[in-house]
């Protein structure tokens, strides 16, 4: 009855037990993961705990970093401009352990695959935040860009690797000020596409979801890795 | 000539013992999203010199028992772990994040004497 869980969580690599208000839907990447780990240790059979195979990196800890962020214009989308701003913030105080970042994958999540929604093509342009705004709300000012990537249809899972990003913000005192993300529909003029525009700006400021997936691998749990240069 | 075996029952000869920590009796589930807890089995039990030829044993423990039986003031080989596997937990921080750790040799699955 006197269980020592002070020295379990000490053990187990955890200051306290963590108190969540409420539970996050659990992401099905590490849902798949977890899974698959359990069933190899039920069958008996070994693995490196030390190498996630879903991912092709090394690493022992997967955190996934639901978006804390908010939308820049919630009026109507102009005709003609970005159909979707938004910051997107991610809280990576609890990223401080000792390890070796091995991956930092941000997702944004379009929405679900359908049938109907295969045009128009988007764009999907991501920006550091390196100021940050100057009054009222942190309206922030875009700054290096990131990334520009064309998306044929405005749907399904959209993957940025963030790894050089998040080695500045815990490397060279880069303050984490968050991202600034604009997502432009590609309608066409003449083709009377511009509803199909709106629904879809619509349909994405409801649909879109956007999560970082931090993989770090901790020396001390993980030693180097059996597996042979190739 | 051959030693007796002990009249003891199997139950005192090592073995493993089973313990399971379920995390709602640590208050755990509040936080810890899966598993429902962990087998924290132990090894115990006699390493009897007879049985150390089948009791999944290494050389040095058959050696170290032989000796034992000829001159008491050498120890008995002890009940150890031969076998362990690792666990995954999947739980939720403070900071609303879903974290997904690995700890490995965390469960016994076989005894032996070594």
């Amino acid at each position: 009855s006197r269980f020592q869980e002070y020295d379990l969580l000490q053990f187990l690599d955890l200051e306290r037990a963590p108190s969540p208000h409420r539970f996050q839907p659990v992401p099905p990447v590490l849902r798949k993961i977890f899974q698959a780990r359990e069933a190899a240790a039920a069958g008996g059979a070994s693995q490196d705990l030390c190498y996630v195979k879903e991912l092709g990196v090394r690493g022992n800890l997967l955190r996934l970093f639901p978006d804390h962020g908010f939308f820049l214009n919630t009026q109507e989308p102009s005709r003609d401009g970005p159909c979707l701003q938004k910051f997107l913030y991610f809280n990576l105080s609890a990223v401080k352990e000792k390890g070796k970042l091995t991956m930092a994958r941000l997702t944004l999540d379009l929405g679900p695959r359908s049938y109907y929604h295969l045009r128009p093509e988007v764009v999907v342009s991501l920006f550091v935040v390196e100021e940050r705004g100057v009054w009222g709300r942190p309206h922030p000012k875009p700054g290096r860009m990131l990334a520009l990537q064309s998306v044929p249809g405005p749907q399904g899972p959209v993957h940025f690797n963030l790894q050089g990003v998040l080695k500045d913000w815990n490397g060279s005192g880069r303050k984490n000020l968050g991202l600034y993300l604009e997502i432009l529909a590609k309608g066409d003029r003449y083709s009377g596409v511009n509803v199909q525009v709106e629904n879809t700006c619509d349909r994405l400021m409801r649909s879109l979801h956007a999560s970082l997936l931090v993989v770090t691998l901790n020396p001390e749990h993980c030693h180097p890795s059996s597996r042979k240069r190739r | 000539a051959a030693i007796p075996v002990p009249k003891g029952s199997c139950r005192s000869l090592c073995h493993r013992h089973q313990l399971f920590i379920s995390f709602r009796d640590l208050g755990w589930h509040k936080w810890v999203i899966a598993p429902k807890g962990f087998m924290a089995n132990y090894c115990h039990g006699d390493c009897p010199f007879s049985m150390t030829t089948y009791l999944n044993s290494s050389n040095y423990a058959f050696m170290q028992a032989l000796m034992h039986a000829v001159d008491p003031n050498v120890p008995k080989a002890v009940c150890i772990p031969t076998k362990l596997s690792p666990i995954s937990m999947l739980y939720q921080d403070n900071d609303e994040n879903v974290v997904l750790r690995h700890y490995e040799d965390m469960v016994v699955d076989e005894c032996g004497c070594g």
